[in-house]
């Protein structure tokens, strides 16, 4: 299919098993043509998955379709974000972080991994305020659940059944605490980590090995915070 | 040099070895 023919089913309303046939096929394209392609796609195509995503998320009564149709809505997005241009566009679109954050839920673990990833990755480029829109974000979402804005990335990283999901949670921890150039902020963000729930399950998380890395960053940057207070 | 892709993947990659939090305000 070429990238207008996407962006024609994309607006065609095709919803269910019909829209998750598009969208894997989608992604291999954005995943395999050059940039160029993916560039003529997102002129009106990031648009119209974004819009998709909201009205799955949007939906009161999520079907297993849906729930698949949400997941390969965030692969496309990867896919859509993976060079320069599409990052660019993504960022420059405010819905996109508050869909990434709202589509995050502990109970799906696979997606949830791909999201954190993305927001981790997203939070490290050092794009000016992107830890602020990303908080934005995540509190937003939150409060659509009536919960704290980092419960969810806590009750991930408490999954020993998801290792995957545990590491992903474990970075964008370490993602947005390394963030601010602000001492007082750095502080801030990681006490609100441990009130959250982190301090409790920080023992336990020793025992797995592949939050080694991860940990050893954690807490090489906490001594250092407490040294330069 | 706008053609590359990957870029999702590398910074990724920084994020699982650790890579990308070493010096991070240096």
């Amino acid at each position: 299919l070429s990238s207008q023919e996407y962006v024609h089913e994309l607006r065609s309303g095709i919803s269910e098993d019909k829209l998750l046939n598009c969208l894997e096929s989608l992604r291999v394209s954005l995943t395999s043509n050059p940039v160029s392609w993916v560039n003529n796609f997102g002129h009106e195509g990031l648009g119209l998955l974004l819009d998709v995503l909201e009205r799955l998320l949007d939906k009161k009564q999520q079907e297993n379709i849906d729930k698949k149709n949400q997941h390969k809505l965030i692969q496309c997005l990867k896919a859509f974000m993976n060079n320069k241009y599409g990052l660019q566009r993504i960022l420059g679109d405010e819905r996109s972080l508050l869909l990434l954050a709202r589509a995050i839920d502990p109970k799906q673990t696979n997606m949830m991994t791909e999201i954190v990833k993305i927001l981790s990755a997203v939070c490290i480029i050092g794009e000016e305020n992107i830890l602020d829109k990303i908080l934005a974000a995540m509190t937003i979402a939150a409060e659509r659940n009536n919960k704290e804005r980092f419960a969810p990335i806590v009750e991930g990283l408490e999954n020993h059944e998801a290792q995957q999901l545990q590491v992903a949670c474990m970075q964008l921890i370490n993602a947005l605490v390394t963030s601010p150039d602000d001492l007082d902020f750095r502080i801030h963000l990681r006490n609100e980590f441990l009130r959250c729930g982190l301090k409790k399950i920080l023992p336990e998380l020793k025992e797995t090995e592949e939050l080694d890395i991860q940990l050893k960053v954690f807490n090489e940057n906490k001594e250092e915070d407490s040294i330069e207070l | 040099e706008g053609d590359e892709t990957g870029v999702m993947d590398s910074l990724m990659e920084a994020l699982q070895s650790g890579a990308a939090f070493r010096d991070r305000r240096k």
